[in-house]
């Protein structure tokens, strides 16, 4: 399905840790 | 988290001895939330006669990819004291639009955006593929001049690139507006 994020979930992760 | 699009994040340094296309470097390749947060830059950062552009993968960031030979460009272009307040904040929502495929069914009509750093005044534009879809464009222009939060009185215009490239003065002619 369509992979839509508005800005405020996308602005949740900003300070997240990427997990690679 | 994965995106809809692929991106990659491009650099330019403008360097009068070299041609134009030696002066663009990819940078990195973004696909999910947390693959962005970690790679991007503040465009404030940027020195004067810089760029950066994050297009989708696949799409060079020049008016001859095929993908840009038909489209244009919805550009805001700011004001000198801008660039401290707003500059940041304004490349950073059009980035947000893009990964976040913000632009309902007309997301696949965008390719790529691009932020110039210049002494007479830097410019932010989102890239669209096809200049004679106007019912895509002018969707495409108001969505992102709302979630930019420019006022009504403040209009930005759209230009194909054909026109940007044939320009004689500075100033292309606006296809569309809003």
């Amino acid at each position: 399905g369509k992979k839509q994020y508005d800005r405020e979930f996308l602005l949740d992760f900003q300070f997240m840790p990427a997990c690679i | 988290h994965p995106l809809q699009n692929r991106w990659v994040l491009w650099f330019f340094k403008s360097d009068r001895g070299r041609a134009w296309q030696d002066n663009l470097h990819q940078v990195t390749m973004v696909d999910t939330v947390e693959d962005f947060w970690s790679h991007i830059q503040l465009a404030s950062k940027l020195s004067p006669g810089c760029d950066y552009a994050l297009f989708k993968d696949g799409i060079q960031p020049m008016w001859e990819d095929s993908r840009n030979q038909q489209g244009g460009r919805w550009l805001v272009s700011l004001a000198k004291q801008q660039r401290h307040c707003e500059l940041d904040r304004l490349w950073l929502e059009t980035l947000l639009c893009l990964i976040g495929d913000s632009f309902e069914e007309h997301s696949r009509e965008v390719c790529g955006a691009v932020i110039n750093i210049r002494p007479k005044g830097d410019k932010i534009a989102v890239w669209t593929s096809d200049a004679e879809n106007q019912a895509s464009v002018l969707r495409i222009g108001q969505v992102y001049k709302e979630r930019l939060g420019l006022s009504m009185k403040t209009i930005i215009g759209y230009q194909a690139h054909t026109d940007t490239a044939s320009k004689s003065n500075s100033l292309a002619k606006n296809k569309f507006v809003v």
